[in-house]
């Protein structure tokens, strides 16, 4: 194959058929036309468009022997069936059938469709190739119109110019479905809702009650359809609201409703327009003070006058002494405060101010062996339901003394 | 005969120019050049035409050359476009 560089310098190219030969249907000229364009265009970026006046990049015309300001001429029957020029301005694209051809739509005469297959193919800068299996090889082969007329040579030669067809937008990978008892599992963000406890993760979250020994495995959009998945922080509010949040906008929640007007900004709750996202929020709900986790840096909020409080921000670490790390989701629980981080979870007395216990995030499930499946439950179904979880509380001596040698051992660690 | 025959070259000869004109840029390159000289173009530029249509290069207007010749085909130049 030969070619000339650069071709076109766009890949959307109009063209107008400026006349029509008395030997074919106009729609059948129509359609051969554009099929013509079709097989260059299923081998690279180019699409075509028609246009039924002004100035195309491809004017097509039907001439016969000396033609207006054209540089090449017709020479009756047979001989040169027609022409085209290569990409450019003026004369450019244009591309000439001999009117003193017999055209037709199959194998008598002259077809149209691959003779002007073979000169949109110099129209768009091919040239002609020795490849007697080419569509630019210079003479006329009758090929079976109904199959694809381009050879190799010509996809290479037209690729060379243009290159290939844009690659497909990768799939998107199948969202993975969380395991409960994975003992590598991390929360995106935790929050308590009047008597459960609500863990996010991607699309789902898994719900605990306060008192009832049942844990059920959700998607979120169940709940509330317009919210996005994988939040960064979410808490309830003393109003009997949950706030979700991701990257810069914030959700209101009441009940099984997202509340009209949301998102918002949380820069209209007070934080700086350099704070982008919020990687986890909880309410203290003795003092109606809500504390915001960004980084190493926390907020405090202050439910009732709905601003920021002065001092802050302050480092997480200076304000919750032994939480020297980045907290993923917190919320409070029966007066403590829970920080997660990866696949470890801190209670947190905000009393005393210190570490209480660490242990795995994904204790409020109650695996029995934490490995990477499922446990107890189908998550495959979306929604399942866990037989006899005991939340922490319920005294058991060995996790009591497991968390005492854990909590003397990492205090020093977290300090 | 020898008429006859004469003028069949000639057709044949003057179809040749003409093609090797159209698309093989022969008149462009060969129209400065004395007769002795143009007659050796025109055997480099039937060569040229042989080697690009993949048949036996001879420089001589053979049948299977003739043949390629009066083939219905793209008016566009092989080389030199």
């Amino acid at each position: 194959y030969g070619y000339t560089l650069p071709g076109w310098r766009k890949y959307n190219l109009t063209y107008r058929i400026i006349n029509y030969t008395p030997d074919m249907a106009r729609a059948a000229v129509d359609e051969a036309i554009q099929e013509g364009l079709e097989v260059w265009s299923k081998v690279t970026p180019l699409k075509f468009t028609k246009i039924s006046k002004g100035i195309a990049d491809i004017m097509i015309a039907f001439r016969t022997r000396v033609h207006g300001r054209c540089p090449r001429y017709f020479d009756g029957p047979l001989g040169v069936l027609g022409h085209a020029f290569p990409p450019g301005p003026g004369l450019g694209g244009d591309t000439h059938f001999d009117e003193d051809e017999n055209w037709t739509k199959d194998g008598a005469g002259f077809n149209l469709f691959l003779v002007a297959a073979h000169e949109f193919g110099h129209a768009l800068g091919l040239s002609h190739s020795n490849d007697q299996t080419a569509l630019m090889f210079p003479n006329y082969v009758s090929l079976d119109p109904r199959k694809y007329p381009l050879s190799q040579d010509d996809i290479n030669g037209i690729q060379s110019i243009y290159g290939g067809l844009p690659k497909e937008p990768a799939k998107p990978k199948e969202p993975t479905i969380p395991h409960a008892c994975d003992p590598d599992l991390t929360f995106d963000a935790i929050t308590t809702f009047r008597r459960e406890v609500m863990f996010f993760k991607g699309r789902h979250l898994w719900r605990i009650y306060y008192d009832i020994t049942d844990v059920e495995f959700e998607l979120i959009a169940s709940f509330w359809p317009s919210l996005p998945a994988d939040l960064q922080a979410a808490y309830e509010n003393p109003r009997d609201k949950i706030l979700v949040f991701k990257d810069e906008n914030f959700w209101m929640i009441r009940g099984y409703a997202v509340l009209p007007d949301y998102p918002k900004s949380i820069h209209t709750l007070g934080f700086p327009g350099r704070v982008k996202k919020i990687d986890a929020a909880v309410c203290d709900k003795t003092t109606r003070k809500t504390y915001f986790f960004v980084g190493i840096w926390c907020w405090r909020f202050d439910e009732m006058t709905q601003t920021m409080d002065k001092g802050f921000p302050q480092r997480v670490v200076k304000h919750f002494p032994g939480i020297s790390i980045r907290v993923d989701a917190a919320f409070q629980y029966k007066g403590f405060f829970f920080f997660s981080r990866g696949s470890k979870q801190f209670e947190y007395d905000i009393k005393t101010k210190n570490i209480t216990r660490i242990m795995r995030t994904n204790t409020w499930f109650q695996c029995k062996e934490p490995k990477n499946s499922s446990f107890g439950f189908d998550i495959n179904k979306e929604k399942a339901h866990s037989g006899g979880i005991k939340i922490l509380y319920h005294k058991s001596l060995s996790l009591f003394i497991f968390g005492i040698v854990h909590l003397l051992k990492n205090t020093s660690i977290y300090q | 005969f020898p008429l006859v025959r004469m003028t069949e070259n000639e057709e044949n000869m003057q179809l040749a120019q003409a093609y090797l004109n159209q698309f093989y840029s022969l008149e462009i390159e060969g129209n400065h050049l004395v007769q002795s000289k143009n007659r050796s173009l025109i055997d480099d530029k039937i060569r040229e035409m042989q080697a690009f249509f993949g048949l036996t290069v001879t420089g001589k207007l053979d049948s299977n050359t003739l043949e390629i010749m009066k083939t219905p085909r793209c008016g566009v130049p092989d080389v030199g476009q």
